[in-house]
């Protein structure tokens, strides 16, 4: 089981389709300041339904959608596909190969689609499910968790703690 | 519920412990409930002494140990409920030369079994990786996307060319 | 003391501003009181753009662009009321090669009238220093300085030896 | 107007005696991950009267004094002495070589020293009030300042304008 593809349109600073495809091993991001690493890390949250906006970097969802530069208009939609190599089975669906979707429209309405067909986010969170698969801080590791992990908040801490268990 | 928090708290444990030990090469570390009678709701203390080191509280800490110390309770929670794929968005950046090799040795015994995405800016952690992505901005505000050759990384980790 | 204050806010806007433009070669940047009728109490409000983007809130710049902007804003408070010397620890820790070269460009400017001392782990920024001091800890827990010359700084920021 | 010299006596990770001395122009000190660095960054706002133990990186002030190792017994005093070359004349007092010396003891009893004199805390305050000189958030920059800066919570925003003013 491991992540084959991302695509990213219109999500945040990447307004065209941007495509990575990945293997098994390490794959290495880099690039200056400001280029849009970080903004992928937020995309991959997102698809797997990342519902928290403040960890999206945002105030509200509607950010995350591609706002413009000084040479180009705001787009309307962001999507994001992920795709899974599910040879393994660890998905409780029926295909080698699992695609996960989201779009999100200025209106505020999303869609989500799972292999191409639509279905509810319910669904989407219900397959990766006890799967390890998700949004967690651990499995997703932010650019300035470390003073969150040792906060002296320790609510912060608790609530790491259970979304491992 | 209380159990299964425990039976969990007990696998972060000693998971943690284990990883600590790969990664510190030496010294103590531990998290304990503070109250056993009130696992769901009381804090969680991390107690940790690099090797020959006497530490009181963890803000005695430097930046980087805090980086590393919180970075392996991170991968001490993982492997209790792993994930096919873990993604690391720029954790070696306050750690020296020693520790980062440190950090990516252990990451990759740890890439046998889970495939792993890093964000860096360092040319040792890009070293370790198999595959290259650059991302650049030639139009202000627009990502592209490269895919890099490693022989084309020089000094400055800005030279991302095409293939 | 709401003058005495407005006062020095315009002194700390206007080198904040041009600060700016030396770190960041273009784009915009401000601060502003948001109740001009409140001056002691209402919230400061940071805007800023890089050249060519459009950015909503501060929350949307990457870590090296936020390290980057409240560098900038401390060097502008900085400069209403300097002090002989300023004190820089790892501040460059976020920063590209690019922008690290810019910064180092102006604090070089600026170190005809400052002494800075700085901390750091990266050779660039030992490289723009007239001198350097190492620490080490030999013994676990016990700190020793050595000073160390530059051309013994090898790819491992470890390798310090005494002079 | 420059710091000529630095000693640390006691002081956190530095039991005994450690001295350095800087020219006016910039001084880079580098080392390992946790081996003392900002401990030094530590020593000079304490110096300068920092009383704000949070930003000494405690819980009391009782924690800058070297607290022993595995094999070595903690110590009873912690001292740190700045010295300042003054030809300018920016510091009011008539010596060309200026030298702020505090100690803290276990006891909690602290001393304090001009030019090694005993003096009180007031003395030297008053001394380095309107010099610039002093443990500012803009003029001792700590190592994770970016997030205090831009924080949300813009008291701590304003607190710093305030430091200029
Ligand atoms: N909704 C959006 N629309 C367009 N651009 C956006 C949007 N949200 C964020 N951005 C852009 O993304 C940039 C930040 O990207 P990102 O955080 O991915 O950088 P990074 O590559 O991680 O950099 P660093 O190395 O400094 O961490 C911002 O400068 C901003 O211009
Ligand atoms: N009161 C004390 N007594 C003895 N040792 C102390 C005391 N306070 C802190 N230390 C030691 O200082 C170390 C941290 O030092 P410091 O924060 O200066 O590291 P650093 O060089 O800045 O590292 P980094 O590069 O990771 O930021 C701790 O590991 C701790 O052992
Ligand atoms: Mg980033
Ligand atoms: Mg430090």
């Amino acid at each position: 089981m491991y992540l084959s593809s991302l695509k990213l349109s219109g999500f945040k600073s990447f307004p065209e389709g941007s495509h990575l495809k990945f293997n098994g091993g390490i794959t290495v991001i880099v690039g200056p300041n400001g280029c849009g690493k970080t903004n992928i890390v937020d995309s991959i949250r997102w698809v797997l339904g990342e519902q928290r906006v403040s960890l999206l970097r945002g105030d509200k969802m509607e950010e995350v959608i591609f706002n413009g530069t000084v040479e180009m208009k705001p787009l309307g939609m962001a999507e994001v596909s992920l795709e899974f190599d599910n040879t393994g089975g660890l998905l409780a669906i029926d295909y080698d190969q699992v695609l996960i979707t989201r779009r999100l429209y200025r209106s505020g309405e999303s869609e989500y689609l799972l292999n191409k067909q639509p279905c509810r986010l319910k669904d989407i969170t219900n397959l990766i499910l006890n799967t390890g698969i998700g949004p967690h801080a651990y499995s997703v590791i932010q650019q300035n968790m470390v003073e969150a992990i040792l906060s002296e908040k320790t609510d912060d801490r608790r609530f790491l703690f259970e979304e491992a268990a | 519920a209380a159990e299964k928090f425990l039976t969990t708290f007990e696998l972060i444990r000693q998971n943690f412990k284990n990883v600590f030990k790969e990664i510190f090469e030496g010294g103590e570390a531990d998290i304990l409930l503070s109250d056993i009678n009130d696992p769901l709701e009381c804090p969680i203390e991390i107690s940790v002494s690099p090797r020959g080191k006497k530490i009181f509280s963890l803000a005695q800490l430097s930046g980087g140990e805090r980086a590393l110390i919180s970075i392996t309770l991170l991968f001490g929670m993982y492997f209790v409920k792993p994930s096919p794929f873990c993604v690391l968005d720029e954790v070696d950046a306050p750690l020296d030369d020693i520790n980062l090799q440190r950090f990516l040795k252990v990451l990759k015994k740890f890439a046998t079994n889970t495939q792993f995405i890093i964000i860096t800016h360092n040319k040792l952690t890009m070293n370790a990786g198999n595959t290259l992505y650059g991302v650049t901005m030639e139009r202000p505000g627009v990502s592209k996307l490269v895919s890099v050759r490693l022989e084309e990384i020089s000094d400055k980790d800005l030279a991302l060319t095409r293939t």
